[in-house]
Formats: structure tokens, sequence, C-alpha cells
């Protein structure tokens, strides 16, 4: 997180931390937890925790460890072989099932799926929150949980940035309406933070209550705008692909 | 050792018999013969009722002749002086003199023959209550037709016992009804009934004729009922004296016509019926008896059905109704069993949540299902209160028997997110 703060992760209960790659995600419910493809690509069995503010081994051990029943990637994502040179993050999306279903309580507790009606469409200057232990201005990674607040912004914003990565040209990227662009001067998710939620405010409610609007994608370059993957297009897929698979378990 | 014939003489005889004599002759002739004593001399002191001397003729320690004097044959064809005809065959005979004979008597002579007794019409009590026959030393004793002869030979009798009646119904008669009963006789008869009955009889006064009592009240035709620690009678007269209906609290019944030998009456007829015996009606808040009787018998069976909300326990099983058998003993089979309270026992946990210990876990009985605040809430807003329903199962209003459902609250952080001011 650039930018960003360190906090608790009672601040962002739903904050799931991926061990290899580190990385992100959001719980959603009690069996599922949401993250980017590019988090599990290649990883069917990703180590994930929930509930500790650090990533200590002592605070892991009190921590709750998630046992992966099974990923699903979004179809729509392409698979790449060179990772560093990928410019096509359309359909960054992946549900992770769990086989034991999670305990809520103060530092544990899902995030709220958007809703289909246009209140939950982003909109440019509406604030968000994003969480991580990514990597820092200072850091390559940290080991308390550090979060930052920022607007949505322009996907035009996102596409004016200039590209950092040597591999990739600027203009091979691939931006979609699949994708929010959120982030100002400074105030950005950077590597490790992905997977994680980019939280807004469910509209219309007086307690502070968020729904996962986005999650932490790409960027060009750390510390100005992000990409972060529209979740409320993917509503129907992820209730879909739950629903598909909450039958009974297979010992 | 008896004897047909013998000689008695007195002491001495022919020659004077000896002063302050006492000498005594027991005469023995076979059953069934009389003695014939007679005297063929007889010279014995005369005095007044022959004080001094004399001969005693005794029969069953009465004295039946007392002899004196001189006697002389009344018929120039016999010698016989005195004779006597006994219908018992023992006699005592004793000769008594006092201290003088100076006359010098000559005593007597006598002799005893065993002579047949008729014993048909020699005695004022008749020995057969219906034919008698004499013979040489005896007699027997025979019956009419359809008659037998009693194990004492002399009476006879019907044979009229020995009828059982098993039938739930019936009708028993005295022998020859309405035609004369049969005198001397004693007819037993036995109603025995399946177990579960009890027996009641029905006499009509018309139907009964039986010889009236005598003087003194006593029955010497009679009609005795006789059953488990009851009696009944004995009735005789003509018409029924007793109860026209007798309900008798058994299934068995004994009944004793005795007749003697006179009287030539009707007799009598009955009919009986089995009653059966009744189960006494249960009345229950939480049952329903199918058919619904004012009263119950043995056999009838009776559907219990328990309302809503009990029902009926064996072993583990449950089940709203059962049938019940009304026995031989007016009791009713599976007694044991009643309707009871749906027990919906211990209502199962939840994840997430927890049930209230109930207070009961009976029919109607009420339980609430909360959620663990504040971080899951009850998926159903109506909340978690369920009633233990007639089928045995905790029943929310809205889910029917699925268990509530507690749901992750999301989207709320326990602390807000504070960006620290620089």
């Amino acid at each position: 997180i650039f930018g960003g703060y360190a906090t608790k992760i009672q601040s962002f209960p739903w904050q799931v931390y991926f061990e290899s790659p580190r990385g992100g995600g959001a719980l959603i419910n009690e069996y599922w937890v949401l993250t980017a493809a590019h988090v599990v690509e290649g990883n069917s069995d990703p180590v994930m925790y929930v509930g500790s503010t650090l990533l200590k081994i002592e605070q892991l051990r009190n921590a709750q460890r998630l046992i992966t029943e099974r990923v699903i990637i979004h179809p729509g994502w392409k698979q790449e072989d060179d990772l560093n040179a990928r410019t096509n993050f359309d359909n960054d999306i992946a549900l992770v099932q769990l086989k034991d279903p999670v305990k809520m309580g103060p530092t544990v507790a899902p995030i709220c799926l958007p809703e289909t009606s246009s209140d939950y469409n982003p909109s440019e200057g509406d604030l968000g929150l994003i969480s991580g232990w990514g990597r820092t201005e200072k850091r390559t990674n940290v080991i308390q949980l550090r979060g930052a607040k920022l607007p949505v912004t322009s996907l035009e914003k996102c596409k004016q940035v200039k590209e950092e990565n040597p591999k990739a040209r600027s203009n091979d990227y691939v931006f979609t309406d699949n994708m929010i662009c959120a982030g100002e001067k400074g105030v950005d998710s950077c590597e490790g933070d992905s997977g994680g939620a980019f939280a807004l405010p469910v509209p219309n409610v007086k307690d502070p209550k968020f729904y996962v609007a986005g999650l932490v994608s790409w960027g060009k370059k750390c510390g100005t705008y992000g990409i972060y993957t529209k979740v409320k297009n993917y509503v129907d897929w992820i209730l879909k692909t739950m629903q598909e698979n909450s039958g009974p378990k297979k010992d | 050792e008896p004897t047909m014939y013998g000689e008695i003489l007195s002491p001495n005889y022919p020659q004077a018999y000896p002063n302050e004599v006492v000498k005594t002759w027991d005469i023995e002739v076979p059953e069934g013969f009389g003695i014939h004593l007679y005297f063929t001399h007889l010279d014995v002191e005369l005095s007044e009722n022959c004080a001094y001397d004399s001969v005693q003729i005794i029969s069953g320690g009465i004295e039946e002749e007392r002899l004196c004097g001189q006697r002389t044959s009344k018929s120039p064809n016999s010698p016989i002086v005195e004779e006597f005809q006994f219908p018992y065959n023992r006699l005592q005979v004793v000769f008594t003199s006092d201290f003088s004979n100076e006359e010098r008597f000559t005593g007597f002579a006598a002799y005893y023959t065993a002579v047949d007794v008729n014993e048909c019409t020699d005695f004022t009590d008749v020995p057969c209550s219906h034919f008698c026959n004499n013979f040489i030393g005896g007699y027997f004793c025979s019956c009419p037709p359809e008659y037998f002869l009693h194990d004492d030979m002399r009476n006879c009798g019907v044979n009229c016992s020995g009828d059982v009646f098993t039938a739930l119904i019936g009708e028993i008669a005295s022998p020859n009804y309405p035609n004369p009963y049969p005198e001397n006789s004693r007819c037993e008869y036995q109603i025995r009934l399946q177990e579960g009955f009890r027996l009641v009889l029905t006499i009509r006064r018309e139907d009964f004729d039986v010889e009236p009592a005598d003087s003194e009240g006593n029955c010497h035709d009679s009609l005795t009922f006789a059953a488990k620690n009851q009696q009944f009678g004995p009735y005789c007269g003509n018409g029924f004296p007793g109860p026209l209906t007798i309900k008798t609290q058994s299934k068995t019944l004994d009944i004793v016509f005795q007749t003697d030998l006179t009287g030539q009456n009707k007799g009598w007829k009955l009919r009986y019926h089995g009653d059966p015996i009744p189960c006494p009606k249960e009345i229950s808040a939480n049952s329903i008896w199918e058919p619904e009787k004012a009263k119950y018998v043995f056999r009838d069976v009776v559907k219990i059905t328990c309302v809503d909300g009990f029902e009926v326990v064996e072993g583990n099983v449950g089940s709203t109704s059962f049938y019940s058998t009304c026995q031989s003993n007016g009791q009713w089979s599976n007694s044991r069993l009643e309707c009871q309270p749906v027990d919906c026992g211990v209502p199962e946990p939840i994840e997430n949540g927890k049930v209230e210990d109930p207070e009961d876990t009976i029919f109607g009985s009420v339980i609430h299902y909360t959620c663990e605040e504040p971080y899951y809430y009850m998926e159903q807003e109506e909340g978690g209160e369920y009633h233990c329903a007639a089928n045995g199962s905790w029943v929310n209003d809205q889910l029917g028997v699925e268990l509530p459902k507690c749901i992750p609250v999301c989207g709320v952080p326990t602390e807000p997110f504070r960006v620290q001011q620089r």
C-alpha cells in the first residue's frame, strides 16, 4: 500500500492473507474467498489466513488457517506464460472455495457483494478503502496490515500513467469496462496487495458498511493510479459459481 | 351259626324243672328268613302275669310274649299247643323259675323253623320305591322302563344328570317337561360358559311347577342353582318363587333338581344367556375412542386415537393411535398405553447460534434460537421462535422444521479505518 497507514485487521476483517505469492483476498462468506485470478493462477492450493493484523508466526498460529477446497478462476481470464509481460488483466477475478466454514468474530467478517442496482456503480470521486501487506514506498512488503483511502477516478487516468515495465509497451495494455481506476497521487495499492478488496460504503445505510467494489488487479506504476477488477460485473458469475459448488462435499 | 330249625327244651324236661333257674336261648336263622316258633308242650307254674315262673320271647330287646300255665292242643291232628310267627331272624327265649316247684311242673318243649318273610308286604315301610319282588330268603326291587335302580338297590330314578351346556344362549327343562317329572331323582346340570361372560337366568312364573313345600317350609322336590360363592334356592311350589331374572357373577353354574318319591308336577323350564363382562369406559381428555359407546363389553375393540399433540409410545416408537380389546377379565388390553404429550426432545444446535435451554420440550413448548450477534444475524427476519408441534418436531411458522441459519454480517468492521492526519 502506498500512501497508507498501519492499521488493524478489525478495520478490514474481510482481508485474507495469501502466503505465496503474497497477495490478498476478500472473504465474502463462510466458504468463499474472492481474489484476483493472477494471485491463484497456477496455484490450486494456496495457503491463506484470516483474522491477523500481523504476519508473525505466533500471530498466524492464532489466526484461522483457511483450507482450500477448490480454486475457480473466471473463464474469461487468459492464461499467459510470461507473467511479467502480461498486459491483459481482463476478468482478473477468481473464487477460492474453502473446505471448512470460517468462524466470524471481531477480526473476521465477510465483505458484502455489490447489488445489481445502479447505486452500486462506482462513480468518480467515490472514496474507497484498500488494505494489504504489499509493497510500500519503503519496503517490499510489511508485517503489519496497512490501509488507505482513495477515490474512484476515470479509467482514462489509469491509461495515462507512464509505463514502467520494460517488457510491455504502453499501448499493449488492455482496458475494459470490467476495470475500475482508483487512486490519487501517492495513494495506491502495489505488489503483494493483489486480490484484496477495494471497499466502497454501502449506499443509503447509516452505519459504516462496505461492499467489495473492486479487487486489486494491476497498475502501470505504484503510487499513481491502480486498476481494480469491477466486481459488480461478476456478481452473477460469483453467485452462480457458489451455488453450483455448494452441494454436499465428497469425502 | 344260624340254623334253619331247632329244638328248645326246658331244664330236666320232661322231668320237673329245677328251682331258681334262668336259662336263655339265642335263636338265629339266616338273613331273609323269619322264625316260626311253636310249643308242643307247655307246663309252667301259673301266676299273675307269669310273675313266678315264665317263658319269655324277646325280639330286639322287646318282650314279644310271656308264657306260663298249661296248654293243650286245639286241634286233634296237631301236637302244637302254642305257636308264633316272627318276621325277624333273631329271637331270645328266656326260661325263669322261682324258689319252689312243689307241684313239679315239667316245663316246655318248643321247636323253631326258618320261614320265608315277604319283605314286600310284611312290613309297614315299603322296601322299594317302585316294584318289590319277594323270594325265599330275601327280596329285590325293580324299576319301570327308563328308570334305573340306584346304588342303594331300593330306589329307582331317572338318568337325568350329566348335561353340560356351553352355548352362550340356551334353554334347560326338567325331564319330561311339561309332563310330570320323575320321582326320586337327582338331576344335575352344568352350564359352563367361556371366559368373559356372566350367566343370567330367566324363569317365567308359569314355567315352574314343583311339588310345594310341606307345612314346615321344606321342599321335598327342589330346584337349586349354585354359582361361584353363590346359591340360589332351593325353590319349589307352583309358580317360580324367586326373581324372574337371576344375574350371577359367574360363568359357571350348577343346577340340581332333586325329587322325592311323591309328587306328580310338571317341572320347570328356564332360559339362560351369557352376559358379556363390561370394561370400564375410561374418559381421557387426550384421546378419542372409536366407536364411541355408552358401554363396552367383552370382545369390543376400540381404536384409541390421541388428540393433536399427544402420542402413545411403545418402546422407542411413537404413534398416534392404538387398539385396545375388552378382555375376559373386564380389563382393557394395552391398558398400560396412554396418550401422553408429544415430546420434541432436545432441540438441535445450530451453527453460529444457540438455543436457550427449554423449560419443557413437550407439545406446545416454545424455544428461541439466536445467532451470535453482532457477527451473525438470522436469515429469517421473523426470528427463531419454534414451537413443539403435534408431530414431535420443532416447527417455525416460516421455516417449518428447517433450522434457522445464522448468516455472517457482512461489510461491518469492528473498528473503522482511520486515516491518520499528516
